[in-house]
């Protein structure tokens, strides 16, 4: 059996700080 | 003249491509714009999440980390988008709710971790992840989920909400429970309820919605189970605190009535009662209580064992209790008393008998799926032919 493959941890944010990353800024903004 | 072969096609990895501009786009089409109801996402069920994962794929195969960070977090915000917005409607939340475990299940099941690779086809082994580990993302996907989940159960309470007094008790066609009409008129309800009422009928119809919107939709078998047990919990609940805290049932022989009756219910099929048997405790206790109450089963024995299931409301009903002949006793006041002494330091809840608010904890056992990522056909009325199959 092949070694498995080394993948790299992608470190991920919170969903509240996620939420901060709005991308649709443009359109909430009043 | 020159004979035209038509060239063939490469092979598609079930690898999605798109521009990094094009990324807003992207989950406005499918996502932000989707309607569930589209003849084109019901031809597969979860196509909006194995699209998703095909767009993922592609940006992990690129080894652009940039790419898949930036698309996990546009579409995790778009799903919370569409959910704020249209949160109320429940075809919408259980749209989303099967398509963000699908998500989840992809995620897991193209990890290229070796638990969830079992069932996977020597092809499928083919597709997984390359360059990234993506469990910290799978987690926050799965809270996502969760609380995609406590939305879908708050939809349909208040769909069910309305409907559950007037169906189960007033309007019903179980003899002898509720004590509302005279003998005489039980049998003349109709399946067609007057304006503003509702009957069994009607709240088996829901339910029967309910059900066949989240198969639809691809939900999970154990998930739609999750769904069912906490729909039987909510009715059962709304239903018990309006019946006993009626004077006319407060008393011995109705509670052994429902006592048996649920007892009768459960025996009645043995495969569900092992099943149902958790849900229904808390719905069996109460009669179970005021029956102890009356046969001088000490109070402290009853509580150590059930605490958990009744609150302080549970006093208003033991006050309440009325026997109706000579041959039933008075709940006795030392029972009463012993029992208010001992949930006094309890948080005080605003529910009566039960608490009609509790959820359940969601689990969401992992389900691979068979389907094979190069065979998806993406129809045109999705709007995503910016895409390019890879």
């Amino acid at each position: 059996r092949p070694p498995s493959r080394i993948r790299v941890l992608l470190k991920a944010p919170t969903l509240a700080e996620m939420e901060e990353m709005n991308i649709f800024e443009d359109e909430d903004s009043p | 003249h020159p004979v035209n072969i038509p060239r063939r096609e490469k092979d598609f990895q079930g690898m999605l491509e798109y521009k990094k501009e094009d990324e807003l786009k992207l989950v406005k089409n499918l996502i932000l714009e989707l309607k569930p109801r589209g003849v084109a996402v019901n031809l597969i069920p979860g196509l909006p999440a194995y699209i998703l994962f095909m767009c993922l794929r592609h940006a992990d195969y690129i080894n652009d980390d940039q790419k898949v960070r930036s698309l996990l977090t546009s579409a995790i915000n778009s799903i919370k988008k569409i959910l704020k917005k249209r949160g109320d409607d429940f075809e919408t939340v259980s749209f989303w709710l099967s398509n963000t475990c699908r998500f989840l299940h992809c995620l897991k099941q193209y990890s290229g971790d070796e638990q969830f690779m079992k069932h996977n086809t020597p092809k499928q082994n083919d597709h997984c992840l390359s360059n990234f580990d993506l469990a910290e993302y799978r987690q926050v996907l799965s809270d996502l989920a969760i609380q995609i989940y406590q939305q879908l159960i708050k939809c349909m309470e208040n769909i069910l909400q309305p409907m559950i007094v007037s169906g189960m008790l007033e309007h019903e066609t179980i003899q002898g429970v509720s004590g509302v009409k005279p003998t005489g008129l039980r049998k003349r309800t109709s399946s067609i309820a007057d304006e503003g009422t509702y009957t069994l009928d009607s709240i088996i119809r829901q339910l029967n919605s309910f059900h066949s919107i989240m198969c639809q939709h691809g939900t999970d078998p154990e998930l739609i189970k999750q769904v069912v047990k906490q729909q039987f919990y909510v009715i059962g609940a709304v239903t018990l605190n309006n019946l006993l805290l009626r004077k006319d049932m407060c008393s011995w022989s109705k509670g052994m009535q429902i006592r048996y009756s649920v007892t009768l219910e459960t025996r009645a099929d043995l495969r569900i009662t092992a099943r149902v048997c958790g849900a229904l405790k808390p719905v069996l206790w109460p009669p179970e209580l005021i029956v102890a109450g009356l046969v001088f089963i000490p109070a402290e024995v009853i509580i150590a064992k059930n605490h958990f299931f009744f609150s302080v409301q549970i006093v208003k009903v033991l006050n309440l209790y009325t026997p109706v002949n000579a041959f039933e006793e008075r709940v006795s006041v030392l029972f009463i008393r012993t029992i208010q002494t001992r949930l006094r330091d309890r948080k005080e809840s605003p529910q009566l008998l039960m608490d009609t608010k509790l959820i359940y904890p969601v689990t969401f056992p992992f389900n691979p799926s068979s389907l094979a990522l190069e065979t998806i056909q993406i129809p045109g009325s999705l709007n995503v032919g910016f895409l390019t199959r890879v």
